[in-house]
Order: C-alpha cells, then sequence, then structure tokens
C-alpha cells in the first residue's frame, strides 16, 4: 500500500492511499484504504492520515479518524496519538502495519508496527529524507 | 513563501535483509524520493495539498516495487483488484474507488469521485465506467501484473493464507529479481 499525506502553504491538509490489497484474497475483499476514517482521513482541525497494513484491524478501530479525534479532543499530539494508536490499539486487534500522519504545523509521525516501513519526507527547504527501518 | 511538509509511505511488513532484498531497500529508496520530489513540485508552485499528495501517489502507483496499481500484488483468481482513496482536510470532502481492475491509476479515480461524483466511495464495473467517463486512462490488466508477483501468488495460492505485500522476503517479487 503506498500513500502520501501534504501541508500546503495555505495551512492546508490533505491524504490519499492507494493499494493493491493483500495476496491472494478473495470474495471481493476490500480493505481499510478507501474507508474513509479507516485507512485514510484528513482534517485540517487535526492531522491528516494515511495508513498501511492489515486493513480489517484498521477498519474495526477507524484508526486513521481514531487518531485525528485524540488530537482533536484529547489535545493529544500528533506523535502521542499516532503512535498510541498503532502500536497499541492496532496490535490488540490482531493487526499490524504502520501509519504516516501530519498536522497543520507540519509535526509528523511515522509509526509502524512491523519490521520495517518504506516512508519518506519533504520540506519545503527541499531536504528529504526516507527511510525502511529506524 | 510559507512552509509546507509531504510525507509518504510505500508499505510496511516484515521487510527482509539479503542482498537481493538491499537491492530491492535501494531502488525504492529512489522511487520514494521521486514521488517526494514530484509532490515538492507542486506544493513549491503554490499548489494544492490534494494536488500534492496525487502527485506523489501516482509515482509510487507507477513504480512496480509497489502494491498499488502497476505491481499490485494478485488475488486468488490471478487479478488485481484496487482501492484507493483521498480526503481534502480544507473541506472534508473525499472520493474512493474500490475492487477496481483496469483503471491506471486509481488514485485519480478517487479524486474524479471527489470532485465530480454526488458519492463518495464508487466499486468496481461502476467505478471504472465513471472514471471511463471523466477521461481517465483505462489499461488492460496485463498492465498491472509482474511476473514477480505472479510468482509470489503461486507460492501461497494453496495455502489458504493472505500476506501483506512486504512480509515473508522470499514471497516478495525482489526474490525473484523482479525489480522494475
Amino acid at each position: 500500500t503506498v500513500g502520501a499525506v501534504a501541508l500546503d502553504q495555505y495551512g492546508n491538509l490533505a491524504a490519499g492511499t492507494s493499494t493493491g490489497g493483500l495476496v491472494n484474497k478473495r470474495f471481493g475483499r476490500i480493505g481499510d484504504s478507501p474507508i474513509i476514517g479507516a485507512g485514510t482521513y484528513a482534517d485540517n482541525g487535526s492531522v491528516a492520515v494515511s495508513a498501511t497494513g492489515t486493513g480489517e484491524s484498521f477498519i474495526r478501530s477507524v484508526c486513521a479518524h481514531e487518531i485525528a479525534a485524540r488530537v482533536k479532543y484529547c489535545g493529544f499530539s500528533v506523535g502521542r496519538a499516532a503512535t498510541e494508536v498503532t502500536k497499541t490499539v492496532i496490535p490488540a486487534l490482531g493487526g499490524r502495519g504502520g501509519v504516516i500522519a501530519l498536522d497543520h504545523a507540519g509535526r509528523f509521525a511515522m509509526p509502524y508496527v512491523t519490521r520495517g516501513m518504506y516512508r519518506g519526507l519533504i520540506r519545503s527547504n527541499g531536504q528529504s529524507q526516507v527511510w525502511v527501518f529506524d | 513563501m510559507a512552509k509546507f511538509t509531504l510525507l509518504v509511505h510505500g508499505g510496511a511488513g516484515d521487510v527482509s535483509a539479503g542482498p537481493t532484498a538491499r537491492q530491492r531497500e535501494r531502488k525504492s529508496r529512489l522511487v520514494l524520493k521521486q514521488a517526494l520530489l514530484c509532490g515538492y513540485r507542486v506544493l513549491k508552485m503554490g499548489g494544492t495539498a490534494i494536488d500534492a499528495v496525487v502527485a506523489a501517489v501516482k509515482v509510487l502507483e507507477d513504480s512496480p516495487l509497489f502494491n498499488a496499481a502497476r505491481g499490485s500484488v494478485l488475488t486468488h483468481r490471478g487479478g488485481v483488484e484496487m482501492d484507493a482513496a483521498v480526503m481534502d482536510g480544507k473541506t472534508l470532502s473525499a472520493g474512493a474507488v474500490a475492487g477496481v481492475r483496469k483503471i491506471k491509476n486509481p488514485i485519480e479515480a478517487a479524486v474524479a469521485v471527489m470532485r465530480c461524483c454526488q458519492g463518495v466511495l464508487l466499486a468496481g464495473e461502476g467505478a471504472e465506467q465513471f472514471a471511463a467517463e471523466q477521461g481517465l486512462k483505462i489499461v488492460k490488466q496485463t498492465y498491472f501484473i509482474t511476473a514477480g508477483r505472479r510468482r509470489q501468488l503461486q507460492r501461497i495460492r494453496n495455502s489458504h493464507t493472505m500476506q501483506l505485500d512486504h512480509d515473508s522476503g522470499t514471497d516478495h517479487p525482489a526474490e525473484d529479481t523482479e525489480l522494475g
């Protein structure tokens, strides 16, 4: 699964996710990516999120919206909200994977509960970085 | 110029070690950088966050290294069924497609749903028909299917299990030297 989240120079957030799903899937199985609030969510009042992993657990936890809700209603930082949901809620449902999350101030988090996650960041000064492991 | 930021991901899993995996990792890093640069250019020119997200995701969709569009993992039947979504944080408008098999860039279809459709989530043939009517590129299934993904499916097909795209190193196209 691939995805991106962005904060533009007008202060607006957006999220997008695209996937082929799971290998060997059957019976018209749909994952979390196209379910708004599960694998993809953006709200200028909180964060933009794109998720990757075992979709069923992301759907059941409404993962992306859960992160946004913790930021919006509990006042959590994007780092705390994304890390708690990804490393506590998702595994408790038997899931694995990771998210990228970005708030309106450009603060971000990219937690995951797998061995690695392909991910990257670029800022307005043009400096970019990519990671696979920590 | 006001500040902007872009993040991308190319999937998570038990990314394996070993020479082939390391080679794949190097190539993946390059594609991720390319995706970041594409989105960066959009943002630098004053484009919107949505346009930057789509530009970045399209680069990843077009690469056979990642599980989206070209290079998608295969279903039990040996085809692709792809999903995509976008959401605009300013308006809370959203668009998504699910189970599509012929749309070259599903992320573009998701944007078209968001901008030109009263619905939010379109599925299957209806989504493809909508995408075609919006002038999006429709391609044959063969465009999406790589030899590595075929071999990956072959190995897991009889197991009655499913698998994340980056799990189990030897099942990954990288181990079959399908590196794009």
